[in-house]
């Protein structure tokens, strides 16, 4: 019932009384930056009709609806000299991490999600959401393939005049390794760990879909619905997303730009990590 | 070169556009799951042979190599060393068997980058006392932290790991190595009484040190 705090000292996050993450501060300067998951109800479609096809292993479709998991979120706060976590749990299926380290200025979030329940016949695609008060006028970025990022403009083609018909689906694109949103003081990147959709469909908002469990084909090609089972049970999927949340100064060195490459360098290139036994070994052996 | 090629050509069939966008029938996508882990694993036996030859001479003998149950016929065996690196593949669900089960164990961070990091490294574990010490013996600062409650529940997790050992691996060398030394502590008679009081009482005092079996079914792999 009381808001929680974990940082270190290049920034800190709360958590408010629901248990939702509310705020960043960086530099002493607080900003909004709240944290969700919603999910999209998958369409039923008309496969015989091309453009009313079911959503499905290659059409992301929803039917209009967006649920929200939850209005209140469990918290577990663990604090120490190395890591600060909390550990969330939104609903049965969905969990998350949110972890700052001592000596890194982002902020990982590791999420659970899964087995996606469809006992009411409705596939579900699951995104997370990043709310601030970022004035981003309907312009976010996206990478490409790791490279260049990319200027989208929401419901805008660069080349023709657009009336998009699906609203949502129509303003997702891929999303490989970072997708960013700036204004003129602020910017905020998440980054992946694997290739996901993503998009902004509200100023200052950023989102990315972690999980999706359809029940119909989508007569692409594949036929089969997208309904991972793993022992029986729909799949678990985790992952991690890493926000980098700043102020825009180019005098500032590094720019929040190039810690974002600095950062993807560092988990999307990682280390390689080896075990070894070493019960027959003492110490200075070993050395 | 053979344990390279079964990379190579598992690698040839991931660049099939269903195996990118994962748009295949669920028994390809588990055949792909498949064909990787092989693959990553025959390529384990090169990255093993590597780092024994950049340790100490008297633990880089090979020992006779024996072709493993259920092997592919072209695939060599994978020489054994007496000082093993092996790979955990299951981290992600927190999951590692050795440092689960080991009293005393080592970690190696090789740098792929062509420059120096740094990285917090996170391994399963079970005991609540642990020292962490670099090849200076400057003991690094660590901390335990409890795995999830979701993540602990997962039926199929088949893990003993309640907790994680977090640790700041920093000034890893570009292109290189940095190795740190694990070891449960049992630091107080405290705990020490403790630890005795968790183990069964029935049985002798060596194998109550034994690292219990995780309990795992054959049939999983």
């Amino acid at each position: 019932s009381q808001e929680v705090t974990i940082g270190n000292k290049y920034l800190n996050v709360s958590f408010d009384s629901s248990g939702f993450l509310s705020s960043i501060t960086v530099d002493g300067v607080t900003n909004r930056l709240r944290q969700s998951f919603v999910y999209y109800e998958s369409k039923l479609g008309d496969n015989e009709e091309p453009r009313n096809r079911s959503s499905g292993a290659y059409i992301f479709r929803p039917n209009g609806t967006e649920q929200t998991v939850t209005e209140t979120v469990q918290l577990k706060v663990i604090r120490g000299g190395t890591v600060q976590e909390v550990h969330q749990v939104f609903s049965e299926w969905i969990s998350q991490v949110v972890r700052v380290y001592a000596d890194e200025s982002h902020v990982e979030f590791e999420w659970m999600v899964g087995p996606i329940p469809v006992d009411d016949g409705i596939g579900k695609e699951i995104v997370s959401r990043f709310y601030t008060a970022i004035q981003s006028n309907g312009v976010f970025w996206t990478d490409s393939n790791g490279r260049d990022m990319l200027r989208r403009v929401r419901n805008h083609r660069d080349t023709w005049k657009l009336d998009l018909v699906e609203k949502i689906s129509g303003n997702y694109y891929p999303v490989t390794t970072r997708i960013a949103l700036e204004d003129e003081t602020h910017r905020l990147a998440v980054l992946n760990d694997r290739a996901q959709g993503g998009s902004s469909l509200e100023d200052g908002s950023l989102e990315l879909m972690v999980h999706r469990r359809l029940l119909y084909d989508d007569a692409f090609g594949v036929h089969e619905p997208l309904n991972e089972k793993a022992f029986g049970k729909g799949l678990i999927a985790r992952g991690k997303h890493w926000v980098l949340f700043g102020a825009k100064n180019a005098k500032a060195s590094p720019t929040i730009e190039a810690r974002e490459r600095f950062l993807q360098n560092q988990v999307l290139l990682p280390n390689w990590l080896f075990f070894s036994d070493a019960s027959d070994f003492k110490y200075e052996d070993w050395q | 070169e053979p344990h390279l090629t079964v990379l190579r050509e598992a690698l040839g069939v991931m660049q099939h556009h269903d195996a990118i966008t994962g748009t295949e029938k669920q028994h390809v996508a588990n055949d792909y799951a498949r064909m990787l882990n092989r693959a990553i694993g025959a390529c384990s036996a090169n990255t093993q042979a590597i780092l024994n030859q950049m340790v100490d001479p008297k633990y880089r003998r090979s020992l006779r190599s024996e072709p493993e149950p259920g092997a592919h016929p072209e695939v060599p065996p994978r020489p054994k060393y007496k000082f093993a690196f092996s790979s955990c593949h299951l981290l992600n669900v927190s999951k590692c068997e050795l440092t689960e089960s080991k009293d005393s164990f080592t970690i190696t961070l090789y740098n792929p980058l062509a420059h120096a990091g740094h990285q917090y490294v996170r391994v399963p574990i079970t005991g609540d006392h642990y020292i962490v010490r670099d090849y200076r013996n400057v003991e690094v600062p660590a901390q335990i932290v409890p795995i999830p409650e979701p993540v602990q529940r997962l039926s199929y997790r088949f893990s003993n790991a309640t907790s994680e050992l977090v640790f700041l691996a920093n000034e890893l060398p570009p292109l290189g190595y940095k190795s740190y030394f694990v070891s449960r502590a049992i630091d107080t008679l405290e705990d020490f009484v403790h630890e005795m009081g968790s183990k069964p009482a029935q049985g002798p005092a060596s194998a109550a040190v034994e690292p219990s079996p995780l309990g795992e079914p054959t049939r999983w792999q």
